[in-house]
């Protein structure tokens, strides 16, 4: 399977309903079936990248940059982005702490200059599904520029 | 605002929407077309900032998203086709597009039928949706913006974001969640994360520090573990996306991948020993499968490790 253990049935019943699609203006001559991933396309699509550490450096200077992580996946774990950001080499701005979501330890966080690393405690891959409350005040902090 | 593209209803919601929505497409280049999904802040749209929403894959749909992450509704589960509420949805505090990219994911299209595309393509067709997006909200151009997305998005975002500083968008900065940012790094401490989760054991660690660990130029052997590590990781019936969750949907096409593990276990804790030792233990690895309360099992056969 192209996700293993990812149920996503629901989502492509929902959204291949006629009703659905005339709702989201999706055209008549679309009449392939709506899949969560395409692995035919993903089988011939070319990656370029295998660091994007130059694109980082290039965007750090003038934009700022939030590297999150749901610590319970595996597939993009957190020990490999936590180390990638480490990579970065911005100057460090305080040390590793917990972040707290109400009054329970939500994840730990680390921030750089420009960009924060921080991980989401039992959350998955998909973090704003798994904890959307953690992600929501994460997400709202970040566009507010606020710790 | 595109009145054409404006979404008034939506199957499986009773009532109004809990803020404006619009569904269309927008231009790539060429005869491509993306499909694009946005909904407006439920607080405050005018003044709060837009965020491109980009899930990853490759060629996996955005929608997804929208309908089990940070948008407004999620799907039901059980097939029963309906809508509920996301209280914690990121539309509480912005305006989000959700991209369907590149051609052929999703509703999006390619009128020739070409959905050969690379990293680079990507990006440059991502720019131009979002450049035709801020044609059609022309009321949106002022509002700060940013890229968010997770997985292969690690790879999506920055490439896209490196073309978005060159034109006159209002750029601030993006977030990347579980992203695919370095192949290299991501694969190494796959290895080292499977160890210290317990997914694998001593002796295929001390395998790996053996055969993958010395040498900086990476030999056939050590490419072949991992390759055997990763199949273990990823078709053993644990959720490799979320290691503490369920597995809930299909986890391998075969039993290959759990006999493998019997082969990856330190032999004092394999399914064979323990059998034979227990009559009547069946595996916990057995994916998905929950048939033994292990914690009555080990104060019944105290001394007892998984």
């Amino acid at each position: 399977p192209f996700l293993p253990c990812v149920n996503n049935v629901d989502i492509e019943e929902y959204l291949n309903q006629p009703d659905v699609k005339t709702a989201l203006h999706i055209p008549d001559f679309i009449t392939q079936k709506w899949t969560l991933c395409n692995p035919e396309l993903a089988a011939i699509y070319t990656n370029l990248y295998n660091t994007t550490i130059p694109l980082f450096q290039t965007l750090l200077p003038n934009y700022r940059a939030l590297l999150y992580n749901g610590d319970a996946d595996i597939v993009c774990n957190f020990l490999g982005d936590q180390k990638f950001v480490e990579e970065l080499g911005q100057p460090v701005l305080g040390n590793r702490r917990a972040w707290r979501y109400r009054t329970q330890v939500a994840g730990f966080v680390k921030e750089y200059k420009q960009i924060t690393f921080m991980t989401v405690k039992d959350s998955g891959h998909m973090v704003p599904q798994v904890t959307p409350g953690p992600a929501l005040q994460m997400i709202t902090n970040f566009l507010n520029n606020k710790p | 605002r595109p009145a054409e593209d404006e979404v008034k209803n939506l199957p499986g919601v009773a009532g109004p929407l809990s803020s404006k929505q619009y569904s269309g497409y927008l231009k790539g280049s060429g005869t491509i077309r993306l499909h694009y999904w946005f909904v407006e802040s439920q607080t405050d749209p005018k003044n709060d900032p837009v965020i491109l929403w980009l899930n990853g894959g490759p060629s996996c749909s955005s929608l997804e998203g929208y309908l089990s992450e940070l948008g407004p509704y999620w799907v039901n589960s059980y097939g029963n086709k309906t809508l509920s509420v996301n209280d914690d949805s990121w539309t509480k505090v912005a305006n989000v597009i959700f991209l369907e990219s590149p051609a052929g994911v999703g509703f999006s299209y390619n009128e020739n039928k070409n959905y050969t595309t690379d990293d680079d393509q990507t990006a440059e067709n991502n720019l131009l949706a979002l450049e035709d997006f801020f044609q059609k909200f022309p009321n949106m151009a002022s509002n700060e913006f940013f890229i968010a997305g997770e997985s292969y998005a690690g790879i999506y975002i920055p490439t896209l974001a490196v073309k978005v500083m060159k034109t006159q968008i209002n750029f601030k900065g993006f977030a990347i969640g579980n992203g695919f940012v370095d192949a290299k790094v991501l694969s190494e401490t796959k290895v080292e994360y499977a160890y210290y989760h317990a997914l694998i054991g001593e002796s295929l660690w001390k395998r790996y520090q053996t055969t993958c660990g010395s040498s900086s130029k990476p030999s056939t052997e050590c490419a072949q573990l991992k390759r055997e590590i990763n199949e273990l990781i990823e078709h053993s019936g644990i959720n490799p996306y979320d290691i503490t969750g369920d597995c809930n949907g299909s986890y391998s096409n075969s039993d290959l991948a759990s006999i493998s593990i019997l082969d990856f276990m330190d032999p004092e804790a394999s399914v064979g020993t323990v059998s034979k030792k227990f009559p009547g233990y069946r595996s916990p690895f057995l994916p998905c499968v929950n048939n033994i309360d292990i914690e009555e099992y080990s104060k019944k056969f105290p001394g007892y490790r998984s």
